[in-house]
């Protein structure tokens, strides 16, 4: 563990605080999408099946199960529970993830198994944990699509809104820092070349947000997306 | 021992 890490860890779990906060309080889930929550479900699902196999210590574990209960709250606050399943707009929340993201992460996810023959060698269930370990990879670098794409549609960005995307972006951004620092101070270290393209990418999808983001606290107004 | 790089991160 390194100070990076840490840093990017409270980031992810302060991003997910601010948005259970703003639903539980607001009671409101407009400029929320549904998709991008059911996406990064499914990308902790899919990654994080070697809580049942490989024990690695308390601080992971806790954190992967957690990252799993308080999404799955999020999805759940979103789709069932009143008052908030209605301020829900699933009309802006157009993004087709089935067809733009999970379908093409999944071939992506498979070609790169295959070819890098990861796994060879290794037994079925091995070969699946695998297969499903980079296919969350890729689909976590957009998870944040429809949402990026929802906050296009409303321009006026909501400040907890706001502050729960830039958490969420900063916590890859601050992964690769950690890797830089592990590859340097950790001798054995394994490197992982579609976790660090996924990252890289993911961090850049933000760049956009950031920006914006940095100017409205800058002049301390509100904050809204250009045209 | 062999680190398991970025797979033991979240």
């Amino acid at each position: 563990m390194n100070v990076f890490r840490l840093c990017g860890d409270m980031s992810h779990v302060f991003s997910i605080v601010v948005l259970l906060l703003r639903l539980r309080v607001a009671k409101n889930a407009s400029g929320i999408s549904l998709r991008t929550h059911e996406l990064f479900l499914l990308v902790f699902l899919t990654r994080y099946t070697d809580l049942f196999t490989t024990y690695y210590s308390l601080y992971n574990s806790c954190m992967k199960i957690a990252y799993i209960l308080s999404t799955a709250s999020i999805v759940y606050m979103i789709r069932l529970s009143d008052p908030i399943c209605t301020t829900y707009d699933k009309a802006q929340d157009t993004f087709r993830h089935w067809a733009f993201a999970v379908g093409p992460c999944a071939v992506l996810a498979t070609l790169t198994h295959f070819i890098s023959g990861e796994g060879s060698g290794y037994s079925l269930f091995v070969n699946i944990q695998e297969l499903l370990w980079t296919f969350s990879i890729y689909l976590e670098s957009i998870a944040i699509l429809p949402q990026l794409i929802l906050l296009q549609r409303y321009r006026e960005v909501e400040n907890l809104t706001g502050n729960y995307i830039f958490f969420m972006g900063s916590y890859r951004a601050l992964y690769i820092l950690n890797w830089i620092y592990r590859t340097y101070y950790e001798p054995g270290y394994r490197h992982h070349y579609v976790a660090y393209f996924c990252g890289v990418l993911q961090t850049l999808l933000y760049a956009d947000f950031f920006y914006y983001y940095m100017q409205s606290k800058r002049r301390g107004g509100r904050f809204s997306l250009p045209t | 021992k062999e680190s398991s790089g970025s797979k033991d991160e979240l």
